[in-house]
């Protein structure tokens, strides 16, 4: 009918566009076509992965594009996490210094 | 304890957000962010403390390579204090010539450090009447989060592992999502909205991440592990203490 050959409106934004704008916005740039690739597909996944949380989440949380977006979850965790592992917990509270307030 | 708590709200008491960058010194920046705000409560002196020398002080050596709270804890203590954000700048980076604490003024210092109990209820207790805490979680679910209270499960956010530490700064309450009662065709009806209590966390990727900054997760189920390390200095007014000396 008539109403189909009216203008939709814009079109959603293709992936491509849509990782252009996340390229630009974090400044971004992959040294090989190949690397572009895979940071593409690592896009694509996290956003998938976004909105899976956003659906089984019990609170109010809006998961969706970050800074990290690009990166696997390995990479994130090497990156920002401390890989250093907790053998060395202290057990004992440590006191410091005197008692004796004043002295040097 | 209070039914809400949120250091933000005190003037000049938590300090900006931090930038960690390419250096996984989240360890350093919550222990620096707890100095600076305990010191402001206590001493209400404006103080921003030396994150670089946490890191290029470190017993380990490199400060970027990771580390925990308790790290820069005791090269508080070892150092005798920390210098100042100014004298000291963050470089993102250790610094190739060592540590440089002597040739610094100390702005701040601490008594020592604790451990608190992992039971939300008594962290809440000790954050409301004392200052914000350390706490060290899971961060996996931070990679895509924006904004929102995250209420996590065991499954989705393994409390066990634990790779990141922040500052807690806070509590309060919100309202869940809101839900379609699930029912026959013509019987939906809304689901009332419950309170979610949730914990307000300050985070160091910036104040361009997550709620400026911050991020809030949900209180009440240890959620991506929250109770697990639950640490902060001390940092007292000084008090003159009667000695004490015993009966012959």
């Amino acid at each position: 009918g008539s109403l189909l050959t009216k203008d939709a409106g814009p079109r959603p934004l293709e992936l491509i566009d849509v990782f252009k704008l996340f390229q630009i916005k974090y400044n971004r740039s992959y040294s090989t076509p190949a690397e572009y690739a895979r940071r593409l597909a690592i896009f694509a996944h996290n956003l998938a992965q976004a909105q899976r949380l956003q659906e089984e989440d019990l609170g109010t949380a809006e998961f969706g594009e970050t800074p990290f977006s690009d990166l696997t979850e390995e990479e994130f965790g090497q990156l920002y996490g401390h890989q250093r592992a907790p053998e060395r917990i202290p057990n004992v509270v440590k006191k410091a210094g005197s008692e004796k307030w004043g002295e040097s | 304890v209070p039914s809400t708590c949120d250091w933000r709200k005190a003037t000049n008491i938590i300090s900006s957000i931090k930038n960690q960058k390419n250096c996984r010194c989240c360890w350093a920046i919550a222990a620096a962010d707890n100095i600076e705000a305990l010191w402001r409560i206590k001493h209400r002196q404006f103080v921003e403390v030396s994150v670089q020398e946490l890191l290029d002080c470190d017993r380990c050596g490199n400060g970027c390579k990771g580390g925990f709270v308790w790290d820069a804890y005791i090269t508080v203590l070892n150092n005798s204090g920390l210098a100042s954000k100014k004298d000291y700048p963050f470089q993102g980076h250790p610094n190739p010539n060592g540590c440089l604490a002597k040739k610094y003024k100390k702005v701040a210092w601490i008594q020592d450090f604790i451990m608190l109990s992992s039971n939300e209820q008594v962290i809440a207790g000790y954050l409301a009447t004392h200052g914000p805490v350390t706490v060290t979680i899971n961060m996996k679910l931070l990679q895509g989060y924006q904004k929102g209270v995250i209420k996590a499960t065991h499954t989705s956010c393994d409390p066990q592992h634990v790779d990141h530490s922040v500052l807690l700064v806070g509590f309060g309450k919100g309202k869940e999502k809101e839900g379609i009662r699930s029912g026959t065709l013509f019987s939906q009806s809304r689901k009332p909205r419950r309170s979610v209590p949730y914990w307000i966390l300050k985070n160091s990727w910036g104040a361009e991440w997550g709620e400026k900054g911050y991020f809030r997760l949900y209180r009440g189920n240890n959620s991506c592990g929250i109770t697990k390390y639950p640490v902060t200095a001390r940092v007292d007014r000084p008090v003159k203490r009667q000695p004490v000396s015993c009966p012959p």
